[in-house]
């Protein structure tokens, strides 16, 4: 039996809302340490990983390590019929073929919907990350993020970060012209959330298809912050840290030839 | 001119 209960339904359903537009089945891990979900995009491209710890859950049971494979979508239709702030109870049998959904309405206590999704069997791969050293971690709004390439991605398909000691340059070329946003290195005292916080040992410029860091930006209404790990020519690591958890992207760069 | 590389070239199946 796996039972999780979930005081914010909008908790799930954000981290689902990230994942939808490049991943289409995905296998959610539950075991005695929370939920975790690992999922490659069919080009190889982007790889998301999601952990939710059982601190996340008000209440959490998980007698045997299960693995529910969910339809991305189906599984939305489902997670948008709630209220933000109805409180989410996912429920299953150990050898069922079906995941429970019951959302209870924390300011209307006499309504209770209930969705039953059925189960796929998914074949998917999982991945052996190496343990990297990254060489420039830049941590910054994910507010701020999310907007920089919205504004860029209008200019070209693709996307360089340059960070460097003394800040970070997002630079796009295409058709129609360039553009480049620039933060330089701050701390704003006493207003730690909006800070832009940057750590190079060696600078790096990474190039990125600018429709994948759209995809990893997708999740900033998940975290306030969001750090950028980088080291010459490996995949980027994105990644949101969340109160119990965390919901990270890794993306292979373009490498010039 | 860059090439999109991909993550098989750095993360293994296991």
């Amino acid at each position: 039996m796996f039972e999780a209960k979930l005081n914010e339904a909008s908790v799930f359903k954000k981290i689902v809302e990230s994942v939808k537009d490049g991943f289409k089945n995905c296998n959610f891990d539950c075991s005695e340490e929370g939920i975790s979900m690992e999922s490659m995009d069919d080009a190889h491209i982007a790889l998301v990983s999601m952990k939710l710890g059982v601190e996340a859950f008000s209440s959490y049971r998980c007698d045997r390590s299960i693995s529910l494979g969910l339809n991305i979508e189906s599984l939305l239709k489902v997670l948008r019929t709630a209220n933000n702030n109805d409180v989410l109870t996912m429920r299953a049998e150990d050898d069922g073929d079906l995941l429970t959904l019951v959302f209870e309405d924390s300011s209307n206590p006499d309504r209770i919907s209930e969705y039953n999704l059925k189960l796929l069997n998914i074949d998917q791969e999982h991945m052996s990350i190496p343990e990297q050293e990254y060489t420039a971690t830049v941590t910054l709004p994910s507010s701020e993020y999310q907007r920089i390439i919205r504004d860029l991605t209008q200019l070209g398909d693709s996307i360089t970060i340059d960070a460097a000691k003394d800040g970070v340059r997002f630079t796009a070329e295409g058709d129609i012209g360039s553009g480049s946003v620039s933060l330089k290195a701050n701390t704003n005292v006493g207003e730690d959330e909006k800070s832009i916080d940057i750590a190079v040992e060696e600078p790096v410029a990474l190039g990125f298809n600018s429709k994948y860091l759209t995809q990893t930006c997708k999740a900033a209404p998940l975290a306030p912050r969001v750090s950028l790990n980088m080291c010459k020519r490996i995949p980027i690591f994105i990644s949101y840290k969340l109160q119990a958890g965390h919901f990270s992207f890794f993306l292979a760069p373009q490498i010039s030839e | 001119k860059s090439a999109q590389s991909s993550l098989l070239n750095f993360f293994s199946k296991t």
